[in-house]
């Protein structure tokens, strides 16, 4: 047996089972009592007891069918392969236990071509009392489905060795054990029927992703199809299939883009795209959970943190992951992120080099925050149009290898800004389609054209206003002057335009002018030298002994 | 396509990969995995699952991977270190 490190603190345990999705071919009481039975089973050999309480109250242990992804870390593949999952024993989920509502459940001691409901449900409460599963491949926490005898079960003495080192033996052990000894039962008080459990002919609409994001362990939903179903999915052709179709990286209309290890990732839908040097890496499009599993379809924004860990967010919630692991716990309410960042959405976020800051979009509006403090800085949010002439709601934000500029994306166009001189490169949107994803005949969208001809022939001058100075690479919320206001964004971009375009022009000059004097100092140095050995006569001494020389030979 | 458990595009690597064998990170990297790793990781899934850990995959080894299971990973994920970004 192995354990995970996690007990529950206390003896008395409470349990509830959500009626929703109870396999039909069973009933709600069926299924019921053969939960009850296998809480019995470990009941029999700890001092550990379980209440059951009626369905929506708080408990300690929450019992469900689902399919899919359904609002937790785990994805759910349909029949023969994942049977259920559970979580450790803990505040919030901790033991809480989900079925796959897909499998071809059975309660039938006899019948072995199903899966029977009982023997799962006793794996996984020893999952959810903090045993992991075991290398003993007789032990009921060995990791397969393997069938026996139901009616007469028995923990094997590897899954008995593993509990009771967590909770000790049952205190009355001189009493022989019965399975329900120490069940009490509180009838739901909430009518369910198995009329009312079994679920319907397939809705195709359930399939369609829901745009409002559940919290976990709401109800159980069934609209997210995970890959494995959507490939073996028993309805072809429910929206869900067409949606499943891998889409082409030329469509554009990523839900983001961002850097991963310096590399470029593209989402959409379920699916995402690695990029390199202008061409999609093969094998790709992959569905998301097939390296992020748990991380849902459709997010937000994704940024590579200072620390190397990934951020990824939809809606209200974020998730953390260490490369391809969630770590445990997540997701998380977003204002749980931070201080002062945006609660409801984020839409583009970039870990920002130049000045180690994480910048946040959302909407027309930007914030600046310290991963060390957690915390967004003072005086934000700002408007968006400090970056430049970039769309509200960017998808994306990146930087470039050398750190040097920074890239907007939104639709199929993407915007640069520079970095060192803080002001937004003309020319731009750009088609990120040909110039990012090798998409060859991708249309160029039109250039955001200057609504002020004053402003296009002298860049940067505002009338009335003289220039200040700036602190390049420090980032454009830290160009905005003393008494300036937030109401007249644009003016203080132009403002900084003016202050780096004559700082340029100067260091321009002294660029060349210098190299070019240094270079005329030596031709003149070089000269004087030769014309000095020309001049000069041998040296007297030298003369001399020439001189003596030739006389004594 | 490499988490499908059906006959066509079961893939034994992402199997590894899904239920903790394998490191997730490994996906990060382009070139194929060394046998000696792959090796190792079939040994041990074939420990776990009571077959003899000859590290090739075989017809019983798939067959055992095939087979309906619980989804939570049998080895937790690697606590390595992790690459920062500078």
């Amino acid at each position: 047996f192995a354990l995970t490190g996690q007990r529950w603190d206390k003896e008395q345990l409470s349990f509830s089972i959500l009626d929703q999705r109870i396999p039909p071919s069973l009933g709600l009481n069926r299924t019921s009592n053969a939960i009850r039975r296998a809480f019995g089973v470990w009941s029999s050999v700890t001092p550990l007891s379980f209440q059951e309480r009626p369905a929506g109250g708080a408990v300690d242990i929450l019992l469900l069918f689902a399919s899919g992804f359904h609002g937790d870390m785990s994805l759910f593949d349909g029949e023969g392969g994942s049977l259920a999952h559970a979580f450790y024993p803990g505040p919030g989920t901790g033991g809480d236990t989900h079925f796959d509502a897909d499998e071809p459940w059975t309660l039938d001691a006899q019948n072995q071509e199903g899966i029977d409901l009982f023997l799962v449900a006793v794996h996984e409460l020893g999952h959810a009392l903090g045993l992991e599963h075991s290398e003993n491949p007789a032990a009921i926490m060995a990791p397969f489905y393997q069938w026996s005898n139901a009616q007469n079960f028995s923990l094997h003495g590897d899954d008995i060795a593993g509990v009771q080192r967590m909770y000790g033996p049952p205190v009355a052990s001189d009493a022989p054990p019965t399975h329900h000894d120490d069940i009490t039962t509180t009838p739901p008080s909430t009518s369910s029927s198995p009329t009312h459990s079994t679920p319907g002919p397939p809705d195709p609409t359930q399939t369609e992703p829901d745009p409002t994001p559940t919290p976990p362990l709401a109800t159980p939903t069934s609209h997210l199809t995970s890959p494995i179903t959507a490939r073996t999915g028993p309805d072809p052709v429910t929206p869900a299939v067409r949606r499943d179709a891998p889409p082409s990286i030329c469509d554009g209309d990523f839900d983001t883009l961002t850097l991963l290890r310096g590399e470029m990732f593209v989402f959409k839908g379920r699916w995402f795209w690695r990029v390199r040097r202008n061409r999609v890496l093969e094998n790709y499009p992959m569905p998301i959970s097939v390296f992020w599993n748990g991380l849902p379809d459709d997010i937000d924004a994704a940024y590579e943190r200072h620390d190397g860990k990934f951020v990824f967010f939809k809606g209200d919630r974020f998730w953390l992951f260490r490369e391809a692991d969630v770590l445990p716990g997540y997701p998380q309410p977003l204002h749980q992120y931070g201080r002062g960042i945006p609660a409801h959405r984020i839409d583009a976020a970039i870990w920002w080099e130049p000045n180690e800051f994480t910048y946040f979009f959302s909407g027309d509006r930007y914030w600046r925050y310290n991963e060390e403090t957690r915390s967004t800085d003072r005086d934000f949010p700002k408007p968006i149009s400090r970056w430049g002439k970039i769309p509200a709601s960017p998808r994306g934000a990146f930087l470039s290898e050398d750190g040097a500029s920074t890239y907007f994306y939104k639709g199929s166009s993407y915007w640069r800004f520079d970095n060192r001189r803080t002001e937004a490169d003309r020319g731009y949107p750009r088609s990120i389609l040909k110039d990012f994803m090798g998409c060859v005949g991708a249309p160029e969208p039109d250039p955001d054209p200057d609504p002020d001809p004053e402003t296009e022939r002298n860049p940067g001058t505002e009338p009335g206003r003289p220039p200040q100075p700036t602190e390049p690479g420090r980032g454009p919320d830290r160009e905005l002057r003393p008494g300036s206001t937030e109401d007249d964004p644009d003016q203080e971009v132009n403002m900084v335009v003016t202050v780096v375009d004559s700082e340029s022009k100067v260091m321009t000059l002294v660029m060349v002018t210098a190299p070019l004097l240094l270079i005329l100092c030596i031709l003149v140095l070089v000269y004087a030298i030769l014309r000095t050995l020309q001049n000069k006569e041998p040296p007297r001494a030298l003369v001399h002994c020439k001189r003596s020389l030739q006389d004594w030979v | 396509s490499a988490e499908t458990p059906d006959e066509e595009n079961f893939n034994p690597e992402e199997w590894l990969r899904r239920f903790g064998y394998l490191s997730r990170s490994g996906l990060q990297m382009s070139g194929p995995l060394s046998v000696q790793i792959l090796s190792r990781a079939v040994s041990d899934m074939q420990r776990v699952y009571g077959l003899d850990p000859t590290g090739r995959l075989d017809g019983a080894t798939l067959a055992a991977m095939r087979r309906p299971r619980c989804a939570l990973p049998d080895r937790t994920p690697e606590a390595g270190e992790v690459r920062t970004r500078r």
